[in-house]
């Protein structure tokens, strides 16, 4: 019967209509997610699809991919990316401009800042639903920790930590050019 | 091909041969041989002492924890999990007023869990997770980590992403060839200037998060206790229930 289901399956779905994204920041961007949950023939395949678009000098929270590799493809515009192994070493550091792409590892840790055209790109990975961990904004690794955790793990005082946690604590996945300004100040 | 990597003609009983030293405890691992290979895992003993903090980390695969002796707590932060441990706390200024009812935000965090004795944990791959030794006497745990496990997409080689901290030299001395000097933690690697604008503090801030003067280890002393917010116990419970009347 697998194949029968396989011929009415719907294998076809847009991510770059902004009106069907999940995450959207007025100045900083939007999220487009796509996986198996959303289109079911995904879970056949093992592998789902990100679109981001960032606007001019919007950051993509530093995250890792919890469960698969990425492979971003950039569309449109150019923007700085960091990636960082498990040992803390920086294994990219440049810009990524319309044509390039970009494998970045499972678990390796990223930062992704748009340049003064903005930055699009597609992502793909190599699971049917791509689970990420932001390190810092609302729902993060840091934002989760007790600030006393916070403290004794990088030496800081409290008013540190809870500017560590909250500063973009309320801030999802995209962090626009305006909030920086703030959080500099 | 995995097949192929188990042809063990003779089993060994197994003793950890590498240890790495950290402040607060030390961490010794199994040889990474054949039957390890065969059974695509990786195993390791973990000792924290009374006070100790296992920084944050995540790895590559899942794993599971025996707890061999001890009892602490740990905390998961896992993505999409809200803060629901809150805590609030009136100020002096407050208290003395007549009006002291209004209460000020204090912290909020994921989840914590107690251990002892005797429990497993399961730990997710990419998760992060620390623990802390709220107890007399050391905690000493056994781990046995599922590399060839579908969750993990890189090789089959065991991987620990620090969030804190740096390993400890002793580490570094042991594999000096493999893996020369930069074993910090996952911030370290970013540039200072867009971690801080990242985090939305000041770059003496970031600085500190990427700990690259730290040579506590992964198994750090906190002097005067780790103060979290966790369920108070059934006695102080019913206390604060009683309080009250209507």
């Amino acid at each position: 019967g697998l194949e029968e289901a396989m011929c009415s399956m719907r294998n076809r779905e847009n991510i770059d209509s902004s009106r069907r994204a999940d995450v959207y920041i007025p100045r900083g961007g939007r999220i487009t997610n796509l996986n198996s949950q959303k289109l079911p023939m995904l879970s056949f395949i093992q592998l789902s699809a990100e679109r981001v678009v960032l606007y001019k000098n919007a950051m993509l929270a530093p995250h890792w991919n919890i469960n698969a590799h990425s492979v971003t493809y950039c569309t449109g515009g150019r923007g700085g990316v960091q990636v960082v192994d498990n040992n803390g070493k920086t294994v990219f550091d440049g810009e990524l401009r319309q044509g390039q792409l970009l494998v970045i590892p499972q678990n390796f840790a990223v930062i992704k800042q748009a340049g003064n055209e903005g930055f699009e790109f597609t992502s793909i990975k190599t699971i049917d639903n791509a689970m990420v961990n932001t390190i810092v904004g609302k729902a993060s690794a840091l934002r989760g920790m007790p600030e006393e955790v916070l403290m004794n793990s990088y030496r800081i005082n409290r008013n540190e930590a809870r500017r560590v946690k909250f500063n973009r604590g309320h801030e999802m996945a995209i962090f626009s050019p305006r909030s920086e300004g703030r959080a500099d100040a | 091909g995995e097949q192929s990597q188990c042809g063990v003609e003779k089993l060994n009983a197994l003793e950890p041969i590498r240890e790495v030293r950290s402040e607060a405890g030390v961490t010794e691992y199994y040889q990474n041989n054949a039957q390890f290979e065969c059974a695509g895992v990786a195993a390791f003993r973990r000792t924290i002492e009374p006070r100790g903090l296992l920084l944050p980390s995540f790895s590559n695969a899942p794993r599971l924890v025996y707890i061999i002796q001890g009892r602490g707590i740990y905390g998961t932060v896992i993505p999409g999990c809200p803060e629901t441990f809150q805590s609030f706390q009136q100020s002096e200024s407050e208290k003395q007023s007549e009006k002291g009812q209004r209460q000020r935000f204090r912290d909020e965090h994921q989840r914590i869990h107690h251990f002892k004795q005797g429990d497993v944990i399961a730990i997710a791959a990419g998760v992060a997770h620390w623990c802390y030794n709220d107890g007399d006497t050391p905690v000493i745990a056994f781990t046995v980590s599922d590399i060839s496990n579908s969750a993990n997409q890189l090789d089959e080689n065991h991987r620990q992403f620090l969030l804190a901290g740096r390993r400890s030299s002793s580490w570094r001395q042991s594999r000096k060839e493999q893996e020369p000097s930069s074993e910090g933690n996952i911030l370290s690697g970013f540039d200072t200037k867009l971690l801080a604008a990242a985090i939305g503090v000041d770059r003496e801030v970031a600085r500190k998060l990427q700990c690259k003067d730290d040579q506590r280890g992964e198994i750090v002393r906190v002097e005067k206790g780790l103060e979290v917010l966790r369920p108070s116990s059934e006695k102080q419970e019913r206390e604060e229930r009683g309080r009250g009347t209507n």
